[in-house]
């Protein structure tokens, strides 16, 4: 089970050579993640709370599967919108590189991560020029997307992996990705550059180390579900997520509006649309209620466990 | 000069007829001697004392030199000297005389290329620190000395042992220093650095940093590890040591009660509960601890400003441990 | 011990028992059901 860990060399260098990606731009379809890897991006991602954070993953390629081993923070200064990797950033991932090639680290980098704090995993526009870029000259380079902020509020890891079409391609039929959230302020970035790249499926492996090492920390894992409170973590998150709701609402309506003044016979094309946008909203005003319901349950479960017991 | 000189060649004929060992002294110097012999007595004597252990005479002997004017004596020379000097007024623990030296290095060592001098300009600077009862600015610097991570410095090899101890020291200073939110962030960070379960001051370390009240027993082992100046009396007749164990206690007490009497707090600090009272009331105005007092009814509030909610989290955690370890001892009991 | 531990256990329980925490519980269950409400 752990021969994944193996690095065939003579095997990467062979597919470095053949180069199949250059032939198919949906080439590569899958990403699987070691969980270190797993663990070291989601927890950085963490660390940088509303700030987005940048680093590296090393792995290889088997197929049209690109295999994430290992990942590392890369020093640079994010804001609440921009990430872009200074000089200095370069410069480290160069002696990281060589470095890790020195004690015997054979896998190259194959991609980078960031983090979309509170809004959900796509790529900006920023995101798809940096990964083309990557893609023209570093193939084969995937680009990770986490969102921390979602993680905690749906006790899952939000996390997309993306590979951008090259320039001026246009994909045969429409990407279909999992509906998510976009906030309002950030729904044109996410608008023009969806058709830009698409989404490579997930999957996850651990070594029987990580096995025996997450079994021993089995009851941190459970203490942790019953003491924690979504509720609690995650309110500046959630009243940001009501006021774009808010936001959306205001806007259907003023739209609305305005198309009633405008003509009585709405063409169908435009009523679909509006309704299309009025669902979305519903849609998202019921998922934030679903989480916010569920962690009400928690709490009350809480409370007749642990505080319904008397002396 | 000439009457120093003549000072000195007697003070050399002293020490020669003193210590006949002593004839090895080269009696090269005339009277003729110029400010460079002068300085050179002065060194040769400074050496003299210090090798007979008389190190504030050492030091009062070179701290005669004239380093500002007259002769010319580089930077580098000048930040030697001045170091040097503190170090030897330091081994007879006098801060006063050493921290003037050391002040006037200050200005020197920012140029500095020589690393052993920096090395042991900072170790002056932390020890005058801690004679001045500047525990946790002394401890951040001897911390920050004993991660070096050279082992040799100029021609110098740099003392596994001397690391150990000024890392020890770190640790001490820690602990005696004024219980609050900065001590507790550094004693976080040495409980933390691997390089402190080996040394034998830990166990108190981990009970300090984990709030946990210290016994009697605990503050005397402790106590035995101190210099002089870290037992000195305060003005108001407790010891340094004292005073950091009764408010780290207080602080713990804290953590752990809601609110208690003073009656009770003075028992459980071992203190009068009037002097239980003053100190509580001097912490909470230094906001190194928060909480009320009821004067009437002579019984302190404490406050904690976690939430209730994350309050009862923590609860639960607790709770949840201490079920997974019955669980754990009953597996391992075979029931 | 074991029996001690037992014990020490339960005398622990209820984990939370505070007017202020029933306050500040009940604000976030009624926060949490007006949401609801607004979502319906």
């Amino acid at each position: 089970s752990d021969s994944i860990y193996f690095y065939d060399e003579a095997a990467q260098a062979k597919f470095q050579h053949d180069k199949p990606w250059q032939q198919d731009p949906n080439f590569f379809r899958r990403v699987k993640i070691s969980a270190l890897a797993l663990l070291k991006m989601v927890v950085h991602a963490r660390s940088g709370g509303t700030i987005e954070i940048m680093g590296l993953m090393q792995g290889k390629t088997d197929g049209d599967t690109i295999i994430v081993m290992d990942a590392f923070a890369l020093p640079v200064e994010g804001t609440e919108t921009r990430v872009n990797a200074q000089a200095d950033a370069y410069e480290y991932m160069v002696d990281y590189s060589q470095t890790n090639k020195r004690v015997g680290r054979l896998e190259n980098v194959v991609g980078w991560y960031h983090s979309h704090p509170g809004y959900g995993c796509w790529l900006s526009g920023i995101d798809v020029s940096t990964q083309m870029l990557n893609q023209k000259f570093q193939e084969p380079f995937l680009a990770v997307v986490i969102d921390p902020t979602r993680t905690v509020t749906a006790g899952k890891v939000e996390i997309g992996a993306f590979r951008t079409y090259p320039e001026g391609y246009k994909p045969a039929d429409e990407p279909v990705s999992e509906y998510q959230t976009i906030p309002l302020n950030k729904i044109e970035d996410f608008g023009v550059h969806c058709k830009q790249y698409y989404a490579l499926d997930i999957t996850y492996f651990k070594s029987s180390l990580d096995s025996h090492l997450l079994d021993l920390l089995w009851n941190k894992y459970w203490v942790n579900t019953l003491s924690s409170s979504p509720l609690l973590g995650n309110r500046d998150y959630v009243a940001g997520q009501i006021f774009d709701l808010a936001d959306k609402l205001e806007q259907a309506e003023n739209q609305l509006a305005h198309a009633r003044l405008g003509s009585f016979f709405m063409p169908s094309q435009r009523k679909k649309e509006e309704e299309s946008q009025l669902a979305k909203i519903t849609r998202d005003s019921s998922k934030i209620t679903v989480e916010q319901v569920h962690g009400l349950m928690s709490q009350v479960i809480k409370d007749i466990l642990f505080n319904s017991v008397h002396q | 000069e000439d009457q120093l000189h003549a000072h000195l060649i007697c003070c050399l004929e002293n020490f020669v007829n003193s210590s006949p060992s002593l004839w090895l002294l080269p009696l090269a110097y005339g009277r003729k001697g110029s400010r460079v012999k002068v300085l050179a007595f002065r060194e040769k004597l400074a050496e003299l004392y210090e090798s007979e252990r008389q190190w504030s005479k050492a030091a009062q002997m070179l701290s005669g030199i004239d380093l500002d004017s007259g002769i010319r004596i580089d930077d580098a020379k000048k930040l030697a000297k001045c170091v040097k000097i503190a170090t030897l007024y330091l081994e007879d623990d006098d801060s006063v005389n050493a921290e003037a030296f050391v002040n006037k290095a200050s200005f020197l060592v920012g140029n500095s290329q020589h690393e052993a001098i920096s090395l042991q300009y900072k170790v002056c600077y932390a020890r005058i620190l801690d004679l001045k009862r500047k525990f946790l600015e002394a401890a951040l610097r001897y911390y920050d000395i004993s991660q070096i991570e050279k082992r040799h410095i100029s021609d110098e090899v740099v003392d596994e042992d001397a690391l150990e101890q000024t890392l020890s020291a770190a640790v001490t200073c820690t602990i005696l220093a004024a219980a609050g939110p900065q001590r507790s962030r550094v004693l976080a960070t040495l409980y933390k650095d691997e390089r402190c379960t080996k040394l034998k001051i830990y166990p108190i370390l981990q009970k300090v940093y984990l709030e946990r009240i210290l016994r009697k027993p605990e503050i005397d082992a402790f106590a035995e590890g101190l210099k002089p100046h870290q037992k000195a009396f305060l003005p108001d007749n407790f010891t340094v040591l004292d005073r950091a164990m009764i408010e780290h206690n207080l602080l713990s007490a804290s953590k752990l009660y809601t609110n208690i009497s003073f009656e009770e707090l003075g028992a459980l600090l071992g203190i009068a509960p009037q002097k239980a009272e003053k100190i509580a009331s001097r912490m909470i105005y230094e906001d190194r601890m928060r909480g009320s007092i009821d004067q009437v009814e002579a019984v302190i509030h404490f406050e904690d400003d976690t939430e209730e909610l994350q309050q009862w989290d923590q609860q639960i955690v607790g709770l949840c441990q201490a079920l997974n370890d019955i669980l754990e001892s009953m597996g391992r009991k075979g029931i | 011990s074991l029996l001690r531990q037992v014990s020490s256990l339960l005398r622990r329980l209820p984990a939370m028992e505070s007017e202020k925490f029933q306050d500040d519980f009940l604000m976030e269950f009624n926060d949490t059901l007006l949401m609801t409400y607004l979502a319906m």
